[in-house]
């Protein structure tokens, strides 16, 4: 199964 | 206060157009370095941003930072009533909850004017890491578009792969596969009007799983430029970036699909 990651992940809120 | 005279609308309504789909609202940052903006859609899958530097427009004022909330759908409706060629001033005047768009024909025989209602959006910025791309492929903006289109037609889903050799897309699904290679080209021909080559500039070789979904949504920039810059590395969000002439960027990230 194929699963689309989030920006959330890779990116941090400063 | 902020006023800002794009010689050109066709600019405006290019950007809005290719990222209306993608993000329903944001804020138009405003600085004496330009105007830029940054945003998720609903699901945190791609960010869309754009910069248009001061210098792009002439003249350029602005006394100090400005968020300003959009709606894009608004806006893109008012930039409908904009000709290609117009000048376009951008204005808002300090504690005003509207910005004013002004429209003058080529002949300045013309001036429309036009007020959008602001909204308060509280936004939370993302920090994207200044990171060096393993793979950086730079194509022709429309060849780009055909082949999400192309492929879309097999599947959900593309393998980017990026070699030496050139850059291969390809898709599978239910019904078959495709796939479209494009070998690496001598030279760009970034100028006057040529065809825009194929260039693979790397550090290794990168192999990706994207959205075809998302990448359609991001081909709505390549009216704004002949080439896009597709930035990759192994396993982290890919880049596409699309060059505004020489005055700014608009700037997609995607990050890959893995198989569980």
């Amino acid at each position: 199964k194929i699963h689309q990651q989030s920006l959330l992940s890779f990116f941090g809120t400063p | 206060m902020l006023e800002a005279r794009l010689p050109q609308a066709s600019i405006l309504k290019k950007i809005v157009e290719s990222v209306k789909d993608l993000v329903s609202q944001a804020n138009f940052d405003c600085s004496d370095s330009g105007i830029s903006f940054q945003a998720m859609d609903e699901s945190n899958i791609a960010l869309s941003s754009f910069l248009l530097r001061a210098d792009g427009f002439d003249p350029y004022r602005c006394d100090r930072n400005l968020s300003l909330g959009i709606k894009f759908a608004s806006l893109s409706k008012i930039l409908k009533c904009a000709g290609n060629d117009d000048v376009v001033i951008i204005r808002y005047m300090d504690d005003a909850d509207i910005l004013s768009l002004v429209f003058e024909s080529p002949n300045n025989e013309r001036i429309s004017e036009f007020d959008i209602k602001l909204l308060d959006i509280d936004s939370e910025y993302l920090s994207i890491p200044d990171q060096e791309f393993e793979c950086k492929v730079k194509m022709s903006s429309s060849e780009f578009s055909r082949i999400c289109r192309d492929l879309m037609t097999i599947g959900a889903s593309v393998v980017i792969d990026a070699t030496k050799e050139g850059v291969k897309f390809s898709a599978t699904g239910d019904d078959g596969s495709g796939s479209v290679l494009l070998k690496q080209s001598g030279s760009i021909d970034n100028e006057g009007r040529g065809v825009v080559g194929t260039s693979v500039e790397m550090v290794e070789p990168v192999s990706l799983e994207l959205s075809l979904k998302y990448l359609n949504n991001f081909t709505k920039a390549a009216p704004l430029s002949d080439s896009v810059a597709i930035n990759m590395s192994n396993g982290i969000p890919v880049m596409f970036q699309f060059d505004v002439g020489d005055i700014g960027y608009i700037r997609y990230f995607l990050a890959p699909q893995i198989k569980d």
